[in-house]
C-alpha cells in the first residue's frame, strides 16, 4: 500500500502480513496486508485493528476491528462509545453518510481516524497531536506511521520507471496501459501529485477500476482531517507518468 | 494552582448535606467523588508543582483509595441527566480544550496497493 507518514514522507511498500502502524501509550494500530495479484509483490490492506488504550477518567480500553468483509459501526464489544459520560463520550464511532466509511473520534487524545472500504480493501487515515508521538525517538519500535517502511519493504519502481516494462505489471496480464490508467486518474484527481501517481500505480497493478478511488479517498481524508497539509501534497519533482521522465515541476 | 477548588468540590461532594438526613453515603458514591478529586488534582499538576497543599492532597488521595477500597478506574460523576457532562471531566477528556488550540497535529495515511 501507499503510506504517508507522520513526517510527511510518502512511500509505497510491500509489507505483506501484519504490521504495526502506531504503537504508543494511547493507541495501537495494526494492519494486515495481502497480495492483490498473483506474482506481484504489491499488497493491499485486508484488516485493520485499533486498540484505544484505557485513559483514566475518560475511557476504558476499546478495540475496533475492520476487515474486508465487515466495516462495523461499533467496537468489538458492541458499543459505539467509550467512557462513562452518556451522550458526551470522548471516544465515539460516527456514522458517516457515505457507505463504506467509518470515523472514530477520540477527543481525549485529540485524534480522529477514518477507515474506508475501497473495492475489496481498506484504507486508513489518522490525525493525532504531535506531542502524543515520539517523533524524534528512534527506539520507539516498529511503527510504519512514525518511521516509514523498512528499506527492504519499499517499492520504488513506480516512481522511477512507470513507462517501462516492470515485473509489477507484466504486459501479458495488463488490464490497463499506462496511458489508460493516467487518463482514468486524471478524471478523478485534479493535481498530478503523489496521490495521482499512486492512482496510476494501483490501476496498473490490479487492473481493478475501483482502485482508482483509493487515492481519491485518501486525499478526501486528508482534506477532512488536516486541510493545512494539502499544500504539501504537490511534490516539486513530479514524474511524468506517461514517459517516466521528470516533469517541469 | 487551583487545588483549593478541587478540595472544595471534593468536600461538597462527600458532605452529609448531599445525602438524605439518615443516609450514609454509599461506597460507590464515595469512590466516584474520590476519582473526580483525583482527576481534578491531576489536571492542576503542572501549575501546582511545589505547592504543599497540592502534594498533601495527592498523598491523601492515594491513602483514601486504599482505605475505601476504591478502584482508580470507573465513573467520576453521578446523578446527572444523560448528556450533561461534568465540566471538569469534560475538560480533561477534551485534548484541544485541555491543551489549547495552538497544538501541532500530524497525519498518517495508508491506502491503495
Amino acid at each position: 500500500p501507499h503510506l504517508r507518514t507522520f513526517k510527511d514522507e510518502f512511500q509505497t511498500c510491500k509489507v505483506e502480513g501484519a504490521w504495526p502502524l502506531i504503537d504508543n501509550q494511547y493507541l495501537s494500530v495494526q494492519v494486515t496486508n495481502v497480495p492483490v495479484v498473483l506474482g506481484s509483490s504489491a499488497t493491499a490492506t485486508s484488516k485493520i485493528t485499533l486498540i484505544f488504550k484505557s485513559y483514566q477518567g475518560c475511557t476504558e480500553q476499546k478495540v475496533y476491528q475492520a476487515t474486508t468483509e465487515d466495516l462495523p459501526l461499533a467496537f468489538s464489544d458492541g458499543t459505539r462509545t467509550g467512557g462513562w459520560q452518556e451522550g458526551a463520550s470522548s471516544l465515539r464511532i460516527l456514522e458517516k453518510p457515505d457507505a463504506g466509511q467509518v470515523e472514530i473520534q477520540a477527543d481525549y487524545i485529540g485524534s480522529t481516524v477514518i477507515i474506508r472500504q475501497v473495492g475489496r480493501y481498506l484504507t486508513f487515515a489518522i490525525r493525532v497531536p504531535e506531542e502524543t508521538l515520539n517523533l524524534s525517538e528512534e527506539s520507539a519500535g516498529l511503527q510504519l506511521c512514525l518511521h516509514g517502511c523498512p528499506k527492504n519493504e519499499l517499492i520504488q519502481e513506480h516512481r522511477l520507471s512507470l513507462g517501462s516494462s516492470s515485473p509489477l505489471w507484466p504486459s501479458s496480464r495488463r488490464a490497463y496501459t499506462v496511458e489508460m490508467a493516467t487518463e482514468q486518474c486524471r478524471h478523478i484527481l485534479q493535481v498530478e501529485d503523489v496521490y495521482f501517481q499512486s492512482c496510476v500505480f494501483d490501476l496498473l497493478t490490479t487492473g481493478d477500476p475501483e482502485f482508482s478511488m483509493a487515492a481519491y479517498g485518501a486525499l478526501e481524508d486528508l482534506k477532512a482531517l488536516y486541510p493545512s497539509r494539502l499544500k504539501l501534497q504537490t511534490v516539486s519533482k513530479t514524474i511524468n507518468v506517461a514517459t517516466g521522465a521528470p516533469g517541469p515541476g | 494552582c487551583r487545588i483549593q477548588r478541587c478540595n472544595a468540590d471534593y468536600v461538597a461532594a462527600t458532605s452529609p448535606s448531599h445525602a438524605l438526613p439518615e443516609e450514609t453515603p454509599l461506597d460507590v458514591d464515595y469512590c466516584i467523588a474520590l476519582r473526580a478529586y483525583s482527576v481534578c488534582t491531576r489536571k492542576t499538576a503542572k501549575s501546582c508543582r511545589g505547592d504543599l497543599v497540592y502534594h498533601s492532597a495527592v498523598f491523601r488521595i492515594k491513602e483514601l483509595f486504599t482505605q475505601h477500597n476504591c478502584s482508580s478506574d470507573g465513573p467520576t460523576s453521578s446523578a446527572k441527566a444523560p448528556g450533561t457532562p461534568d465540566p471538569l471531566v469534560s475538560e480533561l477528556c477534551n485534548y484541544e480544550s485541555r491543551s489549547g488550540f495552538q497544538k501541532k497535529f500530524a497525519h498518517c495515511g495508508l491506502f491503495g496497493d
